[in-house]
């Protein structure tokens, strides 16, 4: 069955969205069926993916709360083995009408529970929190990647959400592993992501992906397009990153 | 009695932390006397002021379920007329701590009912989400101003912020006014930023300030050192851009 990934990191602007659409697009062009799951209030994965407002009747809301099944949300995209379960603003609901739910944290793994799928890969986008959403899809994940761009800010909350992925480990899915750090947004031109990228890789290794994501402004106009950065410009730096991301996930799954 | 501007924006990484740091800075350098409230549990903007995670006992969480007074939470930085309530992960919590009580949206404006303070100016410092705290700081406030990363998904975000400013405006707090819309991280070399600004523009005319921060790297330098851009490097670009936007602020109080 498939191997579910969250991206998640609670540090806002981080790249999170961008590395969930092109990775997963990278991901079906390298042959692989993927879903993307998009797990934030603001649907920006959704819309990066081509889905207009009026094309996502059935949601990861509707999921969540019990309304619907995976299978009811999941949506085809233009790329034929990449499809898509949608969100809308109504997921920002969510996170209060579970308070008072025992079993908030499983929702979506329950989902999952009951979901027949043939994709290889799920890769779920997180919103810029730690709350039930984050902690819904670490709890279902196989894995976390964690997007981090090479600015001070995104350094600091490192360790916490390194912290939280532990607890969620520890308390509700032991099976959770880490497959990595992705530096996102490099810039050679400043010294500052020289700095942080040294800095991270001394601190964690080789849980620091080799293949850095530059800056590249071909991959911040695609959305505008609906489309991943593969697709709108295939020579572009950053769908080169990305495809080249793709092979060292692939690499990475089969060592763990 | 002190103007509350709250700085939101529920998209990640589009300057807020960065815009109220430097624009608080720049008001305190023109002779007013300003507090800066960090309401995000990152606490990115205690970081970028100096303050160690040992300094900060007292918080703006202690302060939101009742713990403590905005007079016990207050500390100083190394700038003379700028103190700060700072943050630490603990404000996470809040959320789901407030949920049962019917006076959540008020914890702040309560706790500023009561707060005898000479600042001039408060500026609340949101996080990425438009949940209980960020609805908090805006039943408080006075102004909202909203920074706008010249992005794609930012500009999409930016309708929905717009609809829940009004919202809250119409259920919690009748006096809250529009500050406006300052267009942050533009890049001269990029048509995205030109074209992002030029919507936003067609789209508000004169709630765009007429300042634009541009993309400089001296500024994302700066919070690793403790410090506002405009001690870090008062020469820079983006010392200069939040030099103005303080003036620019400054002009448009006297219009509302
Ligand atoms: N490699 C890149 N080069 C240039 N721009 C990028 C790159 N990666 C992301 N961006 C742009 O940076 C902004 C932030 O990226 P993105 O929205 O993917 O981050 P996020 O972590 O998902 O944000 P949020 O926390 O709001 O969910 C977007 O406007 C995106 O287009
Ligand atoms: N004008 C600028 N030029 C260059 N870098 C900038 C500029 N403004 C902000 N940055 C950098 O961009 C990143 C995002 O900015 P910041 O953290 O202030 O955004 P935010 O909206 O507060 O993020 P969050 O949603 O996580 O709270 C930071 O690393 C910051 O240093
Ligand atoms: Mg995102
Ligand atoms: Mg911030």
């Amino acid at each position: 069955s498939a191997r579910i990934v969250a991206i998640a990191n609670q540090k806002g602007g981080v790249g999170k969205t961008t590395t969930t659409i092109n990775l997963g697009t990278a991901l079906a062009a390298a042959g692989k069926r993927v879903l993307i799951l998009d797990l934030d209030p603001q649907g920006n994965a959704s819309t990066g993916l081509g889905l207009r407002q009026n094309e996502r009747e059935v949601t990861s809301y509707n999921v969540l709360i019990g309304q619907a099944t995976l299978q009811e949300a999941v949506r085809a995209t233009s790329i034929p083995t990449l499809s898509v379960v949608p969100a809308t603003v109504d997921l920002s609901a969510a996170e209060v009408e579970l308070v008072g739910d025992r079993r908030r944290n499983y929702r979506l793994r329950d989902a999952f529970a009951h979901f027949d799928t043939d994709a290889d890969y799920v890769l779920i986008d997180c919103p810029p929190s730690l709350g039930t959403l984050t902690v819904n899809a670490l709890t279902c994940a196989d894995a976390v990647l964690v997007p981090l761009q090479c600015e001070f800010f995104a350094l600091e909350g490192l360790s916490l959400l390194l912290r939280t992925i532990e607890r969620v480990r520890r308390t509700l899915n032991p099976d959770l592993q880490m497959h990595g750090v992705v530096l996102t947004m490099f810039d050679r031109r400043n010294n500052l992501s020289e700095q942080v990228a040294a800095d991270v890789r001394s601190f964690l290794g080789d849980r620091v992906y080799k293949t850095v994501i530059p800056r590249n402004v071909r991959v911040s106009e695609a959305p505008s397009h609906g489309q991943p950065v593969l697709l709108y410009d295939i020579k572009s730096k950053g769908a080169l990153a990305y495809a080249h991301l793709a092979g060292e996930l692939l690499r990475r799954e089969q060592l763990l």
